[in-house]
């Protein structure tokens, strides 16, 4: 528990940080394969050039999710776990180091690939992308539930793939919801960029402050 | 390092009760939604009613899996983490409590949907099986690097999708034996059964006793 509470200290001072410079954190959680980062690539691919976003990514090996992710021209870093199942606040913390936070209107951070232990560490997110595929299985949310009740989104993708697989994307909904009523859903394809104006518009709506 | 050892020492008290009985014991490895169970369930359909063979199944929550496995005839276990994002040697001593091991020709273990932790825990298994699926990208046998480096076996799955997604199965196999020169490699779909003869065969050959 000391350990954790060090996390949360950690958090808590990026949390304050994010608030002041008005910049939105979104922290992407999903298992290995199921398209983070290619969610994150078209993302980029759709932003003006002059827009202020940063990518921070998480692996236990390699950097390429970084390498992909470069090629779009916004700032990006790796983080190296080098074993670590999970990013953690001082990891992400680290890794924002002589970046000017004052001019970031969004950082997304990509999670290492893991649907168990990323959820217990706050790194200071104002929200969490759960992102599920189509061909994991529509019992996955009630296989793991912590990450899904943690999140405020889930981004159900692969759709292009529902004519060849035995998956009810409605079951899948519902088993999201019966873990977390609150859950907001979104279908896209990530290869077709179906289902794209609804995650632009999700995201957008983070950005307005509460209240 | 001292709770490591504490598994080493039960895994060897299990890897010994195996081979006194001449057990032949599978620990499967793979992220969440890659098929394990797919596979298992397919692998138990296609034996003898009178087979000896018996499953243990590990999850944080629910019993999805082994009920599904439970519908084979053939004695089934869920073993439930509670949180825990790996299978350990003490979790399998307790889920075999009760069970006549001297009379079990195979135990099929499914571990916790996990392509970080679970290979860091011997479960006194003889073979390990890593199942990656077409659908989760060529470059995972480099991001997660552990787990294909101590796997037997790379069980390639859902090949049926091939024709659909951007996978180049030539490039997942060079980079599964970059990492492991002497991992065997099968490529099945656990939904039309291709493939199948050769993965009978790797566990047919595991049941030989080795000199
Ligand atoms: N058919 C299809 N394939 C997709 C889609 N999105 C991603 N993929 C493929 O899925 C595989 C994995 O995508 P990644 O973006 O690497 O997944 P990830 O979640 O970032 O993986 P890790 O970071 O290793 O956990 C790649 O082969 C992608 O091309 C999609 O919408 N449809
Ligand atoms: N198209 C296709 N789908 C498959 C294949 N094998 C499994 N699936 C599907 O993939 C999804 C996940 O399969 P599971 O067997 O539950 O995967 P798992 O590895 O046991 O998942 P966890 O135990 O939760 O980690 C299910 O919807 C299966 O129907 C295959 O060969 N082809
Ligand atoms: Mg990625
Ligand atoms: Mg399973
Ligand atoms: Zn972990
Ligand atoms: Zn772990």
């Amino acid at each position: 528990r000391k350990v954790l509470s060090e996390n949360d200290r950690i958090a808590a001072e990026l949390r304050a940080i994010y608030e002041r410079n008005g910049t939105l954190c979104v922290n992407f959680i999903s298992a290995p394969g199921s398209g983070k980062t290619a969610l994150l690539e078209r993302t980029l691919a759709g932003f003006d050039a002059g827009r202020r976003v940063a990518v921070l990514t998480g692996d236990i090996q390699t950097d390429n999710d970084a390498r992909r992710l470069a090629r779009y021209g916004f700032p990006v870093r790796q983080i190296s776990t080098g074993g670590t199942c999970h990013l953690d606040a001082r990891m992400v913390q680290r890794g924002l180091e002589g970046w000017p936070l004052e001019s970031l209107d969004i950082l997304f951070v990509e999670n290492v690939g893991n649907l168990v232990c990323p959820t217990s560490y706050d790194l200071g997110e104002k929200a969490r992308v759960v992102v599920l595929s189509v061909t994991e299985g529509e019992d996955k949310p009630l296989k793991y539930p912590a990450t899904f009740y943690r999140a405020d989104l889930m981004v159900l993708n692969k759709i292009d793939l529902l004519p060849y697989v035995p998956f009810d994307a409605g079951l899948a909904h519902d088993n999201a919801r019966r873990v977390n009523p609150q859950i907001e859903i979104v279908n896209v394809s990530c290869t077709t960029g179906e289902g794209f104006d609804a995650w632009y518009r999700w995201l957008e709506a983070q950005r307005v402050p509460v209240g």
